[in-house]
């Protein structure tokens, strides 16, 4: 029950362009896996575009590798290419490689296959085994791997050394950054691909975690497992652990912190051992009251000691195993978040109104947008609206009187305005929120059902 | 919630992550706008496709079929000024309004609410044992003046936090209550006027509970919504 898809890599959004441009052969209807059963036969087939909206693909003939083609950006597309065309490692003996690795292991010139000198050969191209140009392949099955005829007169063939891919890219920690190219479990059976549902059906969506790395039918680690898995092809056996050489050299962790945390706090590296209730931690190190498998020498990376709270599997912060039986585990939000703004670089009075500074930074360093330009936001505030606000050039302002301080629009497209990077000065005097008198004057909201709630009770 | 009971409160929601987990409460202030707190999210410019709000709920894990069940993506965060712990989530599309799920509304700008003003926290929190954890909570608790707080807290007390008082029965917030509403009836309206920031310990008899005081951050969050 393995897809066709899984000898392809795919690459969403884009499209590939020959040069000198050449017309696209007729689109076929049919969805990915159709084309790519389609291509998979036809020889001369090295990838495809597949159109999602109309489910129509078009076969082609050359990869992002070939001579005098380019990728481009195109919504509409998926592109499909053949694995052996774009991996630079092997899989097994190599025979299906097809990259263009093009000088042996001792980086001597490879002739081409087509050629009969400096070296008279057998193994002349056809268009079914892939013996083109002078790249290094293997015809003959060789242990040792794709090899060449070469152009020193004096050497017949040499191998070219090109790495299995499961040694190629190595891997640190338990592989949770692992973005290599293994795509067969330990025992040797096929992943299943991440965009698919058959065999197994499965939470890890690609489009839901983009930054898991959940690439075609490559091991990867979206769970804090200890090392790479994937699902596999055979329906009897839902997921399976890849092996893939562990890198040499530790990384440095990074963002350590000890008093407070930073993003998802996996950088944590302090002494809270306690829930905010107070229930006290379980060691990582014990079983009990609660089974885990985040047992510390697997997860040399993770600093799990004693019963601190940490983040070994990237949850939204630091936490740990309680030891009460009927908490399982508690998040560690008590402890501090570290302050991620820049320090401030300038100070304003009252509330900024009349601040005539050149910062032109948010408060997260994102550079602010100017005020007479209409990208990436449309401004509802401008000098035109405001020409007495002095709206220059795209420093921090605070034309309509935010009690918050000077802010701008900003160039991220996701973040129409941010307060700036400055703040109010020592001994500004702004009116104490508990002396105001204010009336107070409600919109229609705030109403809820209070017969339900005594049902409730 | 420490010290509630099974409960109403038709604004307040569960925040989910990818797995579909509880992690953090929130309210509904627009159909389709949550505050929530600063704490819950990695960073400002989080990425947060595959999380979700959860509306319309009474059990914190219904079957998928429960009819009131209201599940919508987040799209976008937006932090409130540094000090405030705030953040606003954009919701992908209005939530439906119904007896099950209902807007709180924001006081107005800088509004005190009267020491003494009874109030209710809600959510699907951590409730060591004093209710069923399943179910959302709610507990009543009374706004404690400015100047007595300060006092207890021996003026560690900022203008933008407001306090309830300590009851002797222990009720308060917990884990997995975070970024969820103090909520007050004032004029014959449930204004949200604090939000709930994580403490040390949960529902302390002997020191006040801290809440984010909104009143201070309406603008802001007018603005967000208007941009």
């Amino acid at each position: 029950s393995r897809s066709p898809l899984n000898d392809f890599q795919r690459l969403r959004a884009t499209e590939l362009l020959p040069l000198p441009p050449e017309a696209p052969p007729p689109p076929e209807p049919g969805p990915a896996e159709q084309c790519a059963q389609r291509c998979a036969t036809s020889p001369a087939c090295r990838a495809f575009h597949h159109e999602r909206q109309s489910q129509l693909c078009q076969l082609l003939r050359w990869t992002q590798h070939s001579p005098g083609v380019r990728l481009q950006k195109n919504i509409h597309y998926d592109l499909y290419q053949k694995k052996d065309y774009l991996r630079d490692c092997i899989v097994a003996d190599g025979i299906s490689y097809r990259g263009t690795r093009a000088t042996t292991e001792k980086g001597l010139r490879c002739q081409h296959w087509q050629a009969t000198t400096p070296h008279d050969h057998r193994f002349l191209p056809s268009p079914r085994n892939g013996l083109e140009e002078n790249y290094c392949r293997n015809p003959d099955r060789d242990k040792r791997g794709p090899w060449c005829y070469t152009m020193d007169p004096s050497v017949r063939h040499q191998s070219c050394g090109i790495k299995k891919c499961q040694d190629a890219i190595c891997m640190t920690c338990n592989g949770e950054d692992y973005r290599g190219f293994v795509d067969h479990t330990e025992s040797g059976t096929e992943c299943q691909r991440w965009d698919l549902q058959h065999p197994h059906k499965h939470p890890y969506h690609p489009d839901k975690y983009p930054e898991k790395g959940l690439d075609d039918n490559y091991c990867r680690n979206p769970d804090g497992s200890e090392q790479p898995w994937c699902y596999t092809v055979d329906p009897a056996r839902e997921r399976e652990y890849c092996r893939i050489r562990v890198c040499k050299k530790r990384p440095r962790p990074l963002n350590v912190t000890t008093n407070c945390f930073r993003g998802k706090g996996e950088g944590y590296r302090g002494r809270v051992n306690v829930t905010v209730s107070g229930i006290p931690c379980q060691r990582w190190d014990a079983q009990a009251p609660h089974r885990h498998h985040f047992v510390p020498d697997k997860y040399p990376c993770k600093d799990l000691q004693e019963n601190y709270c940490r983040n070994p599997d990237g949850s939204e912060a630091p936490w740990c195993f309680t030891t009460r039986p009927s908490v399982r585990v508690a998040f560690c939000f008590h402890i501090r978040r570290c302050d991620d703004e820049l320090g401030a670089q300038e100070c304003y009075h009252g509330r900024g109104e009349t601040y005539r500074g050149h910062v032109s930074k948010t408060r997260k360093g994102i550079t602010c947008q100017r005020w007479d330009a209409q990208t990436p936001h449309v401004p509802q505030i401008s000098p035109a609206t405001h020409p007495e606000a002095h709206l220059e050039e795209n420093y921090c302002r605070n034309p309509d009187n935010d009690s918050h301080g000077p802010w701008c629009y900003t160039m991220d497209p996701r973040m129409p305005f941010d307060y700036c990077a400055i703040k109010p000065c020592s001994g500004n005097a702004v009116p104490s929120i508990l002396e105001s008198t204010e009336a107070v004057t409600f919109e229609q909201c705030g109403r809820r059902d209070e017969r339900l709630q005594l049902k409730g009770r | 919630i420490v010290g509630g009971q099974p409960g109403n409160s038709p604004w307040t929601v569960s925040i989910r992550n990818r797995a579909g987990v509880h992690f953090c409460g929130g309210s509904l202030v627009k159909e389709q706008w949550v505050i929530s707190i600063r704490q819950c999210f990695s960073s400002c410019d989080a990425d947060l496709s595959g999380y979700e709000v959860h509306l319309g709920l009474l059990f914190k894990d219904p079957g998928p079929a429960d009819p009131d069940l209201q599940a919508i993506p987040i799209v976008r965060i937006f932090c409130g000024p540094s000090e405030s712990h705030l953040v606003l989530l954009k919701l992908a599309r209005p939530a439906v309004l119904n007896k099950r799920v209902a807007l709180i509304c924001l006081p107005p700008e800088r509004y005190v609410v009267p020491a003494g003003t009874i109030c209710e926290i809600a959510g699907w929190g951590e409730t060591r044992g004093t209710a069923d954890s399943r179910v959302l909570n709610v507990a009543q608790l009374p706004v404690l003046a400015h100047g007595e707080c300060q006092a207890a807290l021996r003026g560690r007390l900022k203008e933008s936090e407001l306090c309830t008082a300590p009851l002797h029965t222990g009720v308060g917030a917990c884990e997995g209550d975070y970024g969820g509403p103090l909520a007050c009836l004032t004029a014959d309206c449930w204004v949200l006027e604090g939000v709930i920031t994580p403490s040390r310990v949960c529902a302390r008899t002997d020191q006040p509970a801290l809440f984010i005081r909104v009143s201070l951050y309406v603008d802001w969050i007018h603005k967000v919504m208007k941009m």
